[in-house]
This record gives C-alpha cells, structure tokens and sequence, in this order.
C-alpha cells in the first residue's frame, strides 16, 4: 500500500526535522 | 502546555519574517540550519500541510508537532 509506505515515511521525517530542531535549540541557548 | 510552547517555539523558528505562516520557501531556508536535504524539508512541509494549501498555519504545525511528541513520549 504506497499510502502506508508514505504515511510511516512523513512519520520518520518529521521526526528527523522536529529532532534537529530541538537539538538546534539546546545546542545554541 | 509545554509541548503548545514549543510548537510555537519552533513555528517561529520557521516563520522568520513573522508572517503568520510558513510558506515552502521557508522550510527550503531551514535547509542551512538543519542536517536535512531539501528533498526531506519538502516532504516535513507536505506532512504537515493538512490541507495541501501551500502554507502552514501555527494550527496545522502545532499538530504535526504534537503527533510527533507524544509518537516520542509515549502518552
């Protein structure tokens, strides 16, 4: 199901993005 | 509460001119802040543009946000 495979993607990607901006918020206070 | 902050910490990380909302532009920026591809920031804007209207609303951010903090904290 292409749908499935792009739902757990985004999921994998947000993560990526809201991960690198909360590490990019404590690593410069 | 906490999560609602940071969600809009981070909104306004990405809305740098202080517009109201983030346009795909402003996520392609964010390309020299975050180890991201351009490739991934698109996609980061098209999960998080419910509505596929081209432009994130604080709304729209701060529930992509929120699926993904409690996907990480559990609850």
């Amino acid at each position: 199901d292409p749908n499935m495979k792009a739902g757990a993607t985004s999921e994998g990607v947000l993560a990526n993005f809201f991960n690198s901006l909360l590490s990019k918020k404590t690593g410069s206070p | 509460e906490v999560m609602w902050k940071k969600a809009q910490e981070f909104f306004q990380t990405c809305d740098s001119e202080g517009k109201g909302f983030i346009a795909r532009t402003d996520m392609q920026r964010l390309h020299k802040e975050l180890p991201l591809s351009l490739e991934e920031l698109e996609d980061v804007f098209d999960a998080l543009d419910a509505d596929a209207n081209g432009f994130l609303t604080p709304e729209e951010f701060a529930s992509g946000f929120s699926h993904f903090f409690f996907s990480q904290n559990g609850h």
